[in-house]
């Protein structure tokens, strides 16, 4: 599956590029996140110069690092979750039970040469739920989801103040080694329950933000010149 | 679209030329969110002595193009004159969807034409 290249002389480009072949299209119904915008105003030397006029040369962004998320990485990816129909439809509070999702994150995309340096989780809430909050916060528990067994090792809790932004959990050292590759895909159990007794939180949306640095696009700095 | 090269006199010497790559002209614009294009820019002009080497304000030439183009003036039969290739470049970030509906930022190095030199 990974010999398949799109057909032609970009073929080559692409390759180059880092993508396996030409994707097919803008998919439907996926609106580009805010992040990603600001990530690409901030990181294109081309409108960095259109808006500044003028850019001495040479006078380019730090080479190999994502200043906005202050890691390093030449590659940003938001991955959205793919285990909608997994989810509990409807939350509950009798005896205290919140419903628990399942979220999936293909990472089929990533290379093996990768190397990342943040996998952040954000999650969204139901918009009245997360206003509504809980008096005491919430604890977030990630663990992993194994197929036909249920909830696997927990992988970290993490106490939550509001919903009402996103809830980020970092899960580069969690839920695989710092200095690993990604894995092919990332199976995961969410739960959300108020500290104190109270509603539970409907998950609204789920995705990954993953950080790579590939040493392949990475050139050494240049040398002061002797 | 591409700025034409002009043959003869002091616009041939070897500069870079303003290249802007369209990612609609090359059929990429229904997954390449931004930019819709960039300038690239290309090298093309000669490198004969002596206007060019080296070029004003430009990268020096490399002792090895001096010194063909030397040789290529006594004579011209044995040896051609040196290249006009990129000297400096600089990145751009492309943001695009990719085959698993992800959507991507990358930084590419080399992407862009600053100078041009002789080598």
């Amino acid at each position: 599956a990974r010999a398949r290249m799109a057909p032609g002389p970009a073929a080559a480009l692409l390759q180059a590029l880092g993508l396996r072949d030409a994707p097919q299209g803008a998919p439907k119904h996926r609106p580009v996140p805010p992040l990603m915008w600001r990530l690409f105003r901030r990181r294109d030397p081309q409108e960095a110069r259109a808006k500044l006029r003028w850019t001495p040369p040479g006078a380019t962004l730090r080479p190999c690092h994502v200043e906005e998320l202050g890691v390093a990485g030449n590659i940003v990816r938001h991955i959205p979750d793919r285990g909608v129909r997994a989810r509990s439809p409807e939350p509950t509070s009798a005896a205290g039970q919140c419903p628990e999702w399942t979220v999936v994150f293909d990472l089929s995309a990533v290379d093996p040469a990768e190397l990342p340096s943040q996998a952040r989780l954000e999650l969204r809430f139901e918009a009245a739920e997360a206003k509504a909050g809980a008096a005491g916060g919430w604890e977030l528990r990630v663990a992993w989801a194994v197929e036909g067994v249920g909830v696997g090792p927990v992988l970290l809790r993490q106490v939550v103040a509001a919903l009402e932004t996103p809830v980020r959990a970092e899960l580069l050292g969690a839920a695989w080694a710092r200095n690993a590759s990604a894995p092919r895909s990332l199976r995961l159990a969410l739960a959300l329950r108020p500290r104190a007794p109270g509603a539970c939180a409907r998950l609204a949306e789920a995705s990954l933000l993953l950080v790579t640095l590939d040493p392949r696009l990475c050139h050494p700095l240049a040398r002061p010149r002797r | 679209e591409a700025e034409a090269a002009v043959s003869g006199g002091p616009s041939s010497a070897c500069r870079a030329r303003r290249l802007y790559v369209s990612f609609r002209e090359v059929g990429w614009h229904r997954w390449v969110i931004a930019p819709r294009g960039f300038l690239a820019n290309y090298c093309q002009g000669q490198c004969s002595l002596p206007a060019t080497m080296p070029g004003p304000g430009g990268p020096p030439a490399l002792n090895h193009a001096v010194l063909r183009a030397l040789m290529h003036s006594a004579a011209p039969s044995a040896a051609g004159l040196p290249c006009c290739v990129p000297a400096r470049l600089s990145p751009i970030s492309v943001l695009f969807f990719d085959n698993s509906d992800n959507v991507v930022l990358r930084h590419y190095e080399d992407m862009v034409v600053d100078e041009c030199g002789c080598r």
